[in-house]
């Protein structure tokens, strides 16, 4: 653990809970992607089917239970309970053009072909790409809540702070994995284009909305 | 082959 991985980690759990309590406060998922939702909910439990098969630590855990739990309650928000606010009209990305593909590379690329490997590559590939619904959501609408770009820059740092952990841990550990630098570069690219708008819009105290 | 990382990440 170095100041990177628990940094990035934290951002990504207050990316969750920001998501979670706008929701919920607002009794509304106006402008959230659906589907963005539903792939982090595969990605996680893909991933952390391990939670059944060995024993990290305490920390470890408990983040995985607490990912997956928050995961499956913004679906649950979303799709049930505040459905009527969802905006399925303008969350219309094609996840089939990523699932797929995704799901493809998994099982040609991967460290080793079992099935509990398979699905921890396919949970890298898709984490990588699964925020591309709710960007294209607001690039369709052309504007975004404060909030929820305060959500999409924590999921974004998340990676990009992992990406200086991988460095640390090369150096410091001799660890590297690059299935999970590869993935981690490409999800921390898809966002620079948002990294750019939230410093120079969003953190000046303006609203979200892209040019027509 | 690529070197893998133990799967302590999140």
């Amino acid at each position: 653990m170095n100041i990177f991985r628990l940094t990035g980690d934290l951002s990504h759990l207050a990316a969750i809970i920001i998501l979670l309590l706008k929701i919920w406060k607002s009794r509304s998922c106006a402008g959230i992607s659906g589907k963005s939702q539903i792939l982090f909910a595969l990605v996680f439990t893909t991933r952390y089917l391990d939670l059944f098969t060995s024993f990290i630590s305490l920390y470890n855990t408990c983040m995985k239970l607490i990912y997956i739990g928050c995961a499956y309650a913004t679906v649950y928000l979303i799709y049930a309970k505040f459905r009527a606010t969802y905006d399925g009209n303008h969350d219309s990305f094609r996840v089939e053009f990523l699932v797929v593909p995704v799901g493809g590379l998994s099982v040609l690329i991967n460290h080793d072909f079992s099935p509990l490997e398979i699905l921890w590559t396919f949970s890298i590939y898709l984490e990588s790409v699964a925020i591309l619904p709710q960007l294209f959501m607001i690039s369709k609408t052309g504007e975004a809540e404060t909030i929820t770009t305060h959500y999409l820059f924590c999921l974004g740092l998340y990676r990009a702070l992992y990406l200086f952990n991988w460095i640390w841990r090369f150096y410091f550990e001799g660890f590297f994995d690059m299935i999970a630098i590869v993935a981690g570069v490409v999800q921390t690219v898809l966002y620079c284009d948002f990294f750019y708008l939230y410093v120079t819009k969003v953190l000046k105290g303006k609203k979200l909305s892209l040019p027509a | 082959a690529f070197k893998q990382m133990e799967k302590d990440e999140l």
